[in-house]
């Protein structure tokens, strides 16, 4: 089983 | 007052094609330099980049920063009115609340407006980290788009797995499993057709079929679609537009629950 990961996550707010 | 024209408005068309899917709306970015388009799609999962440069448009003109809400599913209606060969001006003065589309005939007998309500969205901007990638594919989008395709009968997901001997995509689900092995080619015709890997460190990553899939509709867009990854960051997929920019989708890799 695999979970989706959020993208916001990865990148940082400008 | 900013002012944009193409020569052919299909290429503007396969660019909405591209990421209508994903997004309902977005903003578009305008400056001296181009413009610019970066969002999520509704799930937060993916994150749409758009790139047009000014030296690519016919004519650019940008007076003062500013930034188009649009609602892309009634940029795709108006889109429908232009034929594939009208020239396509983008114009809108400062401070707007509209932007008015012209499409002019190869012989200017007909031109038509069509002034579209601008929207205030307020969406989030995200800084993307320079990343050197433990591996870069580049491969014929077609190729890409029917990978895509065939894999995501058999699951949700599939495994790209990439190593020097070459790329691997696989699928198993309830029907059973599925792999489809790229090597890198040695010699081909057209530099259109080829399959190149640059790899520092192997990679094998899970990603949402439905995401892939979604970004494949940028395939008119260009021959070649570039692949760029590395262990537990998001997948990289490239489209350039020839002299005029490129489109990246970010897609969040899946991970064991």
């Amino acid at each position: 089983k695999t979970k989706q990961q959020n993208i916001m996550s990865f990148f940082t707010k400008k | 007052m900013f002012e944009a024209r193409l020569i052919s408005a299909t290429i503007l068309k396969k660019i909405l094609d591209a990421i209508k899917d994903l997004l309902n709306e977005g903003t578009f970015d305008c400056s001296d330099s181009g413009i610019q388009l970066q969002a999520m799609d509704n799930s937060h999962v993916s994150l749409v980049s758009l790139t047009l440069r000014s030296d690519g448009f016919d004519k650019f003109r940008c007076d003062r920063n500013i930034s188009m809400g649009m609602n892309l599913g009634s940029m795709a209606k108006i889109l429908k009115c232009a034929n594939n060969d009208d020239t396509v001006t983008i114009k809108a003065q400062d401070n707007a609340d509209t932007v008015t589309f012209m499409f002019e005939s190869p012989n200017h007998e007909k031109v038509s407006d069509y002034e579209m309500k601008l929207m205030n969205l307020d969406q989030e901007h995200l800084g993307i980290p320079e990343t050197d990638y433990s591996c870069v594919v580049r491969m014929p989008s077609m190729e890409f788009a029917r990978i895509c395709r065939d894999l995501a009968q058999f699951s949700e997901s599939m495994l790209i797995c990439c190593t020097k001997e070459g790329v691997k995509f696989s699928a198993s689900g309830d029907v059973g499993s599925a792999n489809v092995k790229l090597a890198q080619t040695s010699s081909v015709d057209k530099e259109e057709e080829a399959v190149s890997i640059e790899m520092q460190e192997p990679v094998t990553l899970t990603f949402a079929c439905r995401y892939l899939n979604a970004f494949t509709k940028a395939s008119p867009l260009s021959g070649q679609v570039q692949l760029s990854m590395s262990a537990d960051v998001p997948l990289v997929v490239e489209y350039r537009i020839q002299d005029l920019g490129h489109i990246r989708y970010y897609l969040a890799p899946k991970i064991e629950d």
